[in-house]
């Protein structure tokens, strides 16, 4: 079985060029996930 | 091995010194049997070793990097002409079977050894689960998922493996199912979600804010064809900048319950039944529209940062997801028509007055066997 998910989140401006801002992923591919964690975060 | 063949040899003896006379008949007939029982066991575990072998060359490679690429093959053809429905149905029949209660712990035990369950976590003792099925769908004891603090971040509803995630930007905002094969996200969703697109920004955001989905809901089944998924893209054009996916596999051995990945308001959901193929790394290898062809419940609604969908794809074994939310939706029922594509069964829970809001972690929803 597997789970989708799709979903809005923030992003960095381009013209800000900062990278510390908006959503991403603390995944990586293959990685095994449990329950509660993180999957990304986004900064303001 | 050798304690069953020592077993079978036990057993034929005596069936040998009971029958007596006739020994040269008797002889032939008992070698037989526990012949073919040897090399029927021998057969599982050579079958199963190369399961391991192949899991583990899979494993290795991702690690390394490598893509898979799609490889569409002649087996995988195959399956479309077999009853999955039935076999999938019989075997959550099969596994629903209530075991005596001295033999409930050896069957857990050997699930889990099979599949790589970590039976320290599992809530009630191995005793108590009546049937396999009920093993399955576990719950677990109290505080073995901690739910990360971070209030500016999205969790994991489930436990299993990442397979693919990033951001939707190109045209018909395609997830891609391995190198070389993608599929639409409106195909995945359906018909009526509210996905923000670009080509209808203005008009999705306000309905967004005003009067959600409700409207495009009540066009829900004239709009949709009973032609394939494949060949229905609804919702042609870009999405929104800030539109994210991500695809977790769950393998036989994880805890198959789905909780919450954040605080959220489920305007509704969309029930597809379409077909039961396997998911494993191979199917998605081989299958052309695996996660769009197989049946599947998609969560549709809000969080804080704008819409959010959720869509639990069932399998072969796992055929059926139950929805705590709404625990009267049926799936993996026996199928009356002919057509694998029948549109969605949809249903909004905002109009009824019965909107539904969710915790980040909250249960939702459930993968049941068969």
């Amino acid at each position: 079985s597997t789970v989708v998910l799709v979903f809005q989140a923030p992003t960095s401006e381009s013209s800000a060029k900062d990278e510390s801002s908006g959503f991403s992923f603390c995944v990586k591919k293959g990685e095994r996930v449990r329950v509660g964690s993180a999957l990304g975060r986004w900064h303001e | 091995t050798s304690f069953f063949a020592k077993k079978v040899h036990q057993a034929a003896q005596a069936r040998a010194s009971f029958n007596g006379g006739g020994r040269a008949d008797s002889n032939g007939g008992s070698y037989l049997v526990p012949g073919a029982t040897v090399a029927t066991i021998l057969m599982l575990g050579a079958l199963h070793a190369r399961r391991l072998y192949e899991d583990k060359k899979v494993e290795e490679a991702r690690e390394r990097g490598v893509e898979f690429e799609f490889q569409p093959d002649v087996k995988a053809s195959f399956l479309r002409f077999l009853p999955l429905r039935t076999i999938s149905r019989f075997w959550g029949h099969l596994t629903s079977v209530e075991v005596p209660v001295w033999l409930r712990p050896y069957l857990c035990r050997a699930w889990a050894r099979a599949f790589h369950s970590n039976l320290e976590e599992v809530a009630l003792p191995l005793e108590e689960y009546a049937s396999l099925q009920e093993f399955f769908v576990r719950s677990l004891k109290e505080g073995s998922r901690p739910i990360d603090p971070d209030p500016k971040c999205l969790i994991s509803p489930v436990d299993g493996i990442v397979l693919r995630f990033g951001e939707l930007k190109s045209t018909g905002a395609m997830i891609e199912q391995v190198k070389g094969f993608s599929y639409s996200v409106a195909s995945l969703l359906g018909a009526n979600s509210i996905l923000p697109m670009m080509a209808e920004r203005t008009h999705k955001e306000d309905d967004l804010i005003d009067n959600p989905p409700i409207e495009q809901g009540k066009k829900s089944w004239w709009r949709v064809s009973l032609a394939s998924p494949r060949v229905r893209d609804p919702v042609p054009g870009c999405p929104v900048k800030g539109l994210f996916y991500c695809v977790i596999y769950l393998k036989p051995g994880d805890y198959h319950r789905i909780h919450s990945p954040a605080d959220w308001k489920i305007l509704g959901r969309r029930h597809f039944s379409g077909r039961l193929f396997p998911l494993n790394e191979r199917a998605t290898r081989t299958i052309r529209n695996l996660y769009v062809e197989n049946e599947r419940v998609v969560l549709e609604g809000l969080w804080q940062q704008g819409f959010m969908g959720m869509a639990a794809i069932g399998a072969t074994n796992i055929g059926s997801i139950e929805l705590y939310i709404e625990p009267e939706l049926r799936t993996n029922c026996p199928k009356k028509k002919l057509l694998q594509s029948e549109p969605p069964e949809e249903r909004f829970y905002e109009p009824e007055g019965v909107e539904i809001t969710v915790k980040r972690g909250d249960e939702v929803a459930a993968f049941n066997m068969g």
